[in-house]
């Protein structure tokens, strides 16, 4: 999970 | 109308206008043009029913899976007509010639057998963006916590294409069909092109933005 971490972080984003 | 709506903005290439006229110039403008159309993609995946309500390690594979489907389909979509070009962008169109200089010949002729496909089917923007969120949710990730809610999600865009073609082409019964059969071309190319762009990265010449390799080495 660490190495697609912006992935993660766009699809955490309420936007 | 829920998928029309969720569509994402415009996006412009604009090519770096300090750069020489060069391969390098146009992989960098392509990457650059991928990495910002992803992160629109990922917000576009959001608005799809019942995507969000999957897990967030499932919306990650699904969208590892499918991102440069859904880059390509887009590609095609602006391009259907083109002659013989590619529209990245209303500012970012590519002729074969350029193709051939840029290295990118066998991608843009792959490209183009879906433009054709699409054009000789008279596709519409509603198809467009329904055939999107199939090829999303149709990714076939190998490793799904959940393979019952993925399906309820294949089922649900599925079902929005059968009930378009059923109301707005009932003379033809077998469009949806069609249209569905055309995504192993979109699968095939795809993977040709994140190949390419793995080469690319491997070269080292060209700048490429982090959401863009992180997707890239989710495919490697």
């Amino acid at each position: 999970k660490e190495k697609h971490k912006i992935l993660h972080r766009l699809l955490q984003n309420s936007t | 109308s829920h998928l029309l709506g969720a569509e994402p903005e415009k996006v412009y290439a604009m090519p770096d206008p300090a750069l020489p006229d060069d391969d390098i110039k146009a992989l960098t403008t392509l990457c650059d043009l991928a990495d910002r159309e992803l992160v629109l993609n990922i917000g576009w995946a959001k608005h799809l029913p019942g995507f969000s309500s999957l897990s967030l390690p499932d919306q990650m594979r699904l969208l590892q899976s499918a991102w440069m489907e859904i880059l390509i389909l887009r590609v095609v979509f602006h391009s259907l007509d083109a002659q013989d070009s590619l529209v990245f962008a209303e500012d970012y169109v590519m002729d074969t010639e350029q193709a051939k200089r840029t290295g990118l010949l066998e991608l843009h002729v792959a490209i183009l057998q879906l433009v054709r496909k699409y054009r000789a089917m008279g596709l519409e923007r509603e198809e467009f963006v329904t055939l999107k969120a199939i090829a999303l949710a149709n990714s076939d990730s190998m490793h799904i916590e959940d393979v019952e809610a993925v399906q309820r999600l294949q089922d649900c865009v599925h079902e929005a294409l059968q009930d378009y073609e059923q109301h707005r082409h009932g003379d033809d019964p077998r469009r949806a069909g069609k249209l569905i059969m055309t995504l192993p071309l979109l699968r095939q190319t795809s993977a040709k092109a994140v190949q390419y762009f793995c080469s690319i990265k491997q070269d080292g010449r060209i700048p490429m933005h982090k959401l863009f390799l992180e997707l890239l080495e989710a495919n490697t």
